[in-house]
């Protein structure tokens, strides 16, 4: 699960 | 989390600031679009639902938890506050949102990284971000003198976005596979959406004239 799919930004 | 994203959220929390200080300095919202206060608060509200299922930072949490009770806040400011209810141009901001938020939520189920309920939220609420701007611009336009903190606001609202695209570039050159095509094009056309106000603004700052929008 890279943390480019977990949405990191607002 | 780099420059470019500091700068950004940092501009944005700034809009809010401003456009929160008008209300509470001037006890009036004229020229404050409620269309456009409503799809923001919509906008935090689907972007994010992760807000208790994820933990990424305590400035992430702290952020999302300001915007999301912002926006409800100057919601309910314009549509319930005794005083500052009466100063909203009800009859000038016309502006049908409800289309924005149908195509918003049809380009969604349309276009998504994974179609799932987080995921199609997402996205709908960066297509319902790229356009939420469109009755406050219209707002403008109608109502012939912009006081100074709604300038402020706009301006600062339309610079945070023009930051979050370079904040992409930055990463997109720093970072293996960080491809957002749904952001990038969403960010293009909201801050293009700005690029006459901009205009306008810089010839009001340049000569020192009130801010006017034509018609």
């Amino acid at each position: 699960f890279s943390k480019g799919e977990v949405h990191d930004e607002l | 989390m780099n420059v470019f994203r500091f700068a950004g959220d940092m501009t944005h929390l700034f809009s809010v600031l401003v456009l929160l200080l008008k209300i509470y300095a001037t006890k009036s919202c004229s020229g404050i679009s409620l269309k456009t206060q409503e799809l923001y608060a919509l906008v935090f509200l689907t972007r994010y639902l992760d807000l208790l299922t994820d933990f990424i930072s305590l400035y992430n949490t702290v952020m999302k938890l300001v915007f999301i009770s912002s926006s409800l806040a100057i919601v309910w400011c314009m549509r319930a506050h005794p005083v500052v209810r009466r100063t909203y141009d009800k009859d000038q901001d016309t502006f049908r949102h409800y289309t924005l938020v149908a195509g918003s939520l049809v380009l969604a189920l349309l276009f998504h990284d994974r179609f799932t309920i987080r995921e199609v939220c997402w996205a709908f609420s960066i297509y319902l971000e790229a356009v939420a701007i469109l009755p406050q611009l219209v707002l403008l336009q109608r109502s012939r003198n912009v006081d100074n903190l709604t300038g402020q606001y706009v301006f600062f609202l339309g610079a945070y976005r023009a930051f979050y695209i370079l904040n992409w570039i930055y990463r997109y050159f720093t970072e293996q596979h960080f491809s957002r095509w749904i952001p990038w094009i969403a960010g293009l056309v909201q801050t293009g959406l700005y690029a006459d106000f901009f205009y306008y603004y810089y010839l009001s700052w340049k000569n020192n004239v009130k801010l006017q929008l034509p018609a």
